[in-house]
């Protein structure tokens, strides 16, 4: 199983400890103030203090036995820039880190990390698409040019059937799960599935086709 | 159309101004800083630096037109807990608020929030799902209970069709789409599709089957 260092503590840091801890994973926390390596040793397998741009100090913990290292560090360019250099010379295979904008995740890039990802600047992309449709429940960016779009039954579809509707002809979207209730989700309903009141269809397609399937909407 | 007002021009709130502008919709930045206020005047619709806290500031920019308002202050709480309790008093239908940590969500959903978001901790949820396996390139909750995990197919997928494989009745699994190269995602695809090495699987289902298949994967 893969070995996971998290280097920042913040609150990003944290909630990737915990999640990876969720998947019975081992991962070490790492973190130069004391006081956040207390509250990750109830999270982590491991918590160490260690200011990680001292090279013998990460040497000392032996971090090139991990597979996987995230450099959980916004504000301080500089610091996960030279953490991110020092990792991929200690020989991990995969170095993610985090930035703050995209010039930072350019800087990044350039000196290797493997991934770079922007919390706030994806968030605030992904909430802004749930919110453009009343009935829009959730949407964002499955992968590249895919958007995954969760919307309530608008009243036009109430009592059809999904082959009726034509949603893949029409829309040139594809129903991949509807949600009544309290029910367990329908995956993949078959084209003589009809639509109720309530439903949450839950649909993807290309971003062009989502776009003006949510102009339409709204 | 809905009209949108987005007050504090973080990193977040920035990119949710930039969202909205590209989906052609009306949007209001609102920072205390000028510089700022530089900044969004080329992305949003309209943008003012004023003291959100200011009930008299508010009211004279006439929030209250507003469909939609996003309060995107992380670091003062006191700040955003005022603001998002006077846009309620104001009228605004949706009043979205970002926290940073639990105890600032629990806050702010009992003075009024209709919604809350934490970028960091769920971009580091994000990030963590879709790390615990080699050929994981993506994984994040769709909504409730279902995941979607985007994974390159698995040596022992190669040339057989998604009906041999039983990827239904085996893993419990949905694949709602298959990328190959280049070409236009397959959505939906037919049970005699046959599976490639190279190909990336796009899979929904409930998150204990998804999480089942991901240790099984790594
Ligand atoms: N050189 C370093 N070595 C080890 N830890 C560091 C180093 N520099 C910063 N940190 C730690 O990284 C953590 C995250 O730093 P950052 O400045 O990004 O905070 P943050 O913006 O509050 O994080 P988040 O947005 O995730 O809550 C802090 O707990 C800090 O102590
Ligand atoms: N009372 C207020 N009225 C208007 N704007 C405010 C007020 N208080 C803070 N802001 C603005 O909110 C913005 C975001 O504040 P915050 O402290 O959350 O910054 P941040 O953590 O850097 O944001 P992000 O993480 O989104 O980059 C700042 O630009 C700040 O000027």
């Amino acid at each position: 199983a893969l070995k996971f260092i998290i280097i920042g503590m913040g609150e990003f840091g944290l909630s990737i400890c915990k999640q990876l801890a969720e998947l019975h994973l081992e991962v070490l926390a790492i973190d130069r103030e004391p006081e956040k390596i207390q509250i990750a040793q109830s999270i982590a397998t491991n918590a160490v203090a260690v200011d990680a741009t001292d090279e013998n100090a990460l040497k000392a913990i032996g971090v090139n036995k991990y597979d996987v290292a995230v450099v959980a560090i916004g504000t301080d360019l500089e610091a996960s820039v030279l953490i991110t250099l020092l990792l991929k010379q200690f020989g991990i295979k995969k170095v993610v880190a985090k930035a703050v904008t995209e010039l930072h995740k350019k800087v990044l890039l350039k000196i290797g990390a493997d991934m770079v990802v922007l919390p706030e600047v994806e968030g605030g992309k992904r909430l802004a698409n749930s919110l453009v449709g009343p009935n829009i429940l959730d949407s964002f960016e499955l992968s590249g040019d895919i958007r995954y779009v969760e919307f309530k039954s608008p009243k036009s579809f109430f009592e059809k059937t999904i082959s009726e509707l034509k949603i893949r002809n029409v829309y040139n979207l594809n129903i991949i799960g509807i949600k009544r209730g309290d029910e367990k989700v329908e995956f993949v309903p078959a084209g003589d599935t009809v639509i109720k009141e309530n439903d949450i269809l839950m649909v993807i397609g290309e971003m062009n086709d989502v776009i003006k399937f949510q102009e339409k909407e709204k």
